[in-house]
């Protein structure tokens, strides 16, 4: 047991158990900014824990979750550290003070914890939910097509087999449903990032239509600085864009559902790429995978902050 | 556990829309069971496919025959995933 967040390893990854202890370490550790709150539960009943950052007043908010498909392990890694570096730089750092006094930022390290408790305990490979599916021997659904945007559409699958099966009806998962009423019942969530790995990408709506957001030009403008300001620590190369457009077709998405909900800055990040591993990135690059992933995320964060609407 | 010995992870490019195609046939291809890891459907992207060992022959031959170009990302999941345990194990330690 890892009882504090300092001598917490960062640099390996670890199971569901031990990262929802470090989250109340976390708390205990900053009890004036940081809170947890209990969003609801997965399929087979596991807690989603939000860790919210603030200093009161229930501020317009910055919503970020990571660990949605289950296989990416550098996304709740990368959470971890981003929780950590939110906590011991405010009051510290000037910009960081800054926009947690003018937002307050909920952050879900994993959304899916059933799919990542199986990924630790079966099979490492799975990226669905570990829902039933009625009348098919097939297991979960993917839970970035189950969100009520464009659902059921092309770029998802009706095959509850599939990898991209979308599920049977607008957020059926629980997962899905805790986050969506959380958000709706904040009411004032301002820009919704959804951590991914690992295509080396910065999207934006939509992903399930071909047409451009009203705000594209200001989204593509902040896409092209937040690629930017990751890039120049390590040189990673991000591409950036419309999901539709640089990817594929995909029906159902976080981004385009947060867009639809009123939500303009919508973006989903895919972290880091080495061209050799996928899923299975070395623990040795959690941290660098975090460090870059932090200043795409302070300048949307800044920008945000300095565009209200 | 699932074990993954003898799977292999290919990055498969897609040289023009009828490569591309192709590649739509062959992931569908239920039987041969393939697990799509990155699935851009742009040309000039890659996708990264994982191939069960029992499916490696028949999915190579496909590209090969077709003249989808493609390079071996992964020579043995199963191997990785027992580096991964051994190094997080280390680190506990």
């Amino acid at each position: 047991q890892e009882r504090r967040t300092n001598s917490f390893s960062y640099s390996t990854y670890h199971t569901l158990d031990e990262i929802y202890s470090w989250i109340d370490n976390l708390v205990s550790e900053y009890p004036k900014l940081v809170s947890k709150i209990n969003i609801g539960h997965s399929s087979e009943g596991r807690p989603l824990y939000v860790l919210k950052f603030s200093t009161g007043d229930n501020k317009p908010a910055i919503w970020i979750d990571n660990g949605i498909h289950a296989r990416e392990w550098i996304t709740p890694a990368t959470g971890i550290w981003t929780a950590k570096k939110i906590a011991s730089s405010y009051g510290k750092d000037s910009l960081v003070t800054d926009i947690i006094e003018q937002l307050d930022i909920f952050l879900l390290i994993v959304t899916n914890p059933d799919g990542y408790s199986y990924t630790h305990s079966t099979n490492r490979m799975w990226r669905k939910t570990r829902s039933i599916n009625v009348g098919s021997q097939c297991v979960g659904v993917d839970p970035n097509r189950n969100w009520n945007a464009g659902f059921g559409g092309p770029g998802s699958s009706s095959n509850p087999c599939a990898e991209t099966y979308h599920g049977a009806y607008p957020h059926s998962e629980p997962e899905i449903k805790s986050v969506a009423d959380f958000i709706l019942d904040h009411g004032n969530v301002k820009a919704l990032l959804t951590i991914h790995s690992y295509s080396q990408m910065l999207l934006f709506p939509y992903g399930y239509t071909n047409s451009l957001a009203p705000d594209h030009e200001e989204l593509n403008e902040l896409a092209k600085k937040a690629a930017t300001a990751l890039s120049s620590l390590y040189e990673t190369r991000y591409t950036y864009g419309t999901t539709i457009a640089t990817i594929y077709q995909a029906d159902g998405t976080t981004t385009d559902w947060g867009y639809d909900n009123g939500i303009k800055y919508s973006y989903t990040f895919e972290l880091r790429d080495t061209g050799k591993y996928g899923f299975i990135l070395p623990a040795s690059q959690i941290i660098p995978t975090a460090e870059e992933t932090w200043l795409a995320l302070v300048e949307i964060m800044k920008h945000v902050k300095d565009h209200p609407y | 556990q699932n074990l993954y010995v003898g799977d292999q992870v290919l990055r498969v490019y897609a040289r023009d829309n009828v490569q591309l195609e192709l590649l739509r046939q062959l992931v569908a291809t239920e039987h041969l069971q393939i697990d799509i890891w990155r699935s851009p459907t742009k040309l000039g992207l890659s996708m990264d496919v994982s191939v069960p060992f029992t499916s490696l022959q028949g999915a190579k031959v496909f590209l090969e025959s077709n003249n989808i170009p493609y390079s071996i990302m992964i020579e043995d999941v199963q191997a990785l995933l027992d580096q991964e345990q051994q190094d997080m194990k280390a680190s506990r330690l």
